[in-house]
């Protein structure tokens, strides 16, 4: 799926994308 | 570093020099965090390790939706412990080379 994106006011940029499929496991 | 329950790390490989580095942030334990936590993936920026502080930046994600208030300590922390291990990894490449 496309990743979501929002720019922080301060110009940052943070990109939502699916949490690492080898992190999944470990949860 | 202590688990927060927040991950931290590198989103791309770290070549030493860079002053910006791209990182990606995620939640493994939700019940760690104070603030309910909507986002269930996992959150890419970039962190320039001479100009940004890790604070700052937790506020801006808490601004921008990501957190709650109450959790912005946590995620402070969470990305200060691994922006602390990348600049003392590139003092010890630095000195090995030395």
């Amino acid at each position: 799926s496309p990743s979501a994106q929002v720019v922080h006011s301060a110009g940052r940029r943070f990109i939502v994308s699916p949490v690492p499929e080898d992190r999944l496991k470990e949860q | 570093a202590e688990d927060t329950g927040v991950r931290v790390e590198l989103a791309e490989e770290d070549d030493g020099k860079k002053a910006s580095i791209a990182l990606k942030l995620w939640v493994e334990d939700h019940k760690k965090l104070k603030g309910k936590y909507k986002e269930s993936g996992a959150i890419e920026f970039s962190f320039d390790l001479e100009k940004d502080v890790p604070e700052v930046v937790a506020q801006e994600m808490v601004e921008s939706g990501f957190f709650h208030e109450s959790d912005v300590k946590t995620v402070g922390k969470s990305i200060r412990d691994r922006v602390a291990l990348i600049k003392w990894r590139r003092a010890r490449t630095v000195s090995a080379a030395a």
